[in-house]
């Protein structure tokens, strides 16, 4: 299990942190315990430099081409993508759903907020997941401290901003903790216009 | 120490640098 450390290369943009892309897709006939999306989630590259990431990200399929139920998951490096990571355990995370055809605007817009570090919240983002489902896609923002009010109103308001949504978009949250008791990442949220 | 901060547009524009591709 030798990793490379991934650095920033001579004349690149260093970004704050190390980003890792991960991936998942569910098999239908599986249920989706801890276990089996263990299992179905996979690494698929770390970023260090803005470059770096344009290069990864311009390889990748968009997720609105996606078919399916599948998530691509951009991550800080060491932070997995679980509900019962350490650094995901007290977190939660803003909902977004959106109808087929604007997932990969949105997707787009949202990785560049969080490696341009325009949410202004410390060390408290984890990561940005899109989710591609049959009726709708979901795209969240995770973070680390699900209580603290003044950082999740201020990731809210930094994500109206930065996709440009409608007003009168309805946010969700939910805490990572809600997920694990009903075992559903989207159901039961608290809903706030 | 100080934070590394890009705005939407620099991200973009670094895209289509030589470096990027």
């Amino acid at each position: 299990n030798r990793r490379k450390t991934i650095s920033p290369a001579a004349g690149e943009h260093p970004l704050q942190y190390n980003y890792t892309f991960w991936y998942s897709r569910r098999t239908p006939s599986r249920p989706a315990n801890t276990q089996s999306y263990e299992q179905n989630i996979r690494q698929i590259g770390t970023v260090a430099s803005v470059e770096q990431f344009w290069k990864f990200y311009s390889h990748l399929v968009r997720p609105g081409d996606l078919t399916g139920h599948s998530d691509f998951h951009l991550f800080k490096e060491g932070i997995k993508p679980m509900w019962e990571d350490e650094a995901n355990k007290n977190g939660g995370k803003w909902i977004i759903r959106l109808r087929k055809g604007l997932a990969s605007r949105f997707w787009e817009n949202i990785i560049l907020a969080m490696l341009g570090e325009q949410f202004m919240v410390g060390e408290e983002i984890c990561g940005v997941v899109v989710s591609i489902r049959f009726q709708e896609d979901i795209l969240s923002i995770w973070n680390k401290t699900a209580s603290d009010q003044v950082t999740t109103s201020r990731i809210r308001d930094t994500l109206r901003r930065v996709l440009n949504l409608p007003p009168n978009t309805i946010m969700e949250y939910k805490t990572h903790n809600d997920s694990l008791k009903d075992n559903s990442s989207f159901r039961n949220t608290k809903i706030t216009l | 120490g100080t934070r590394i901060i890009y705005d939407r547009k620099f991200l973009l524009d670094c895209r289509t640098s030589p470096l990027a591709r």
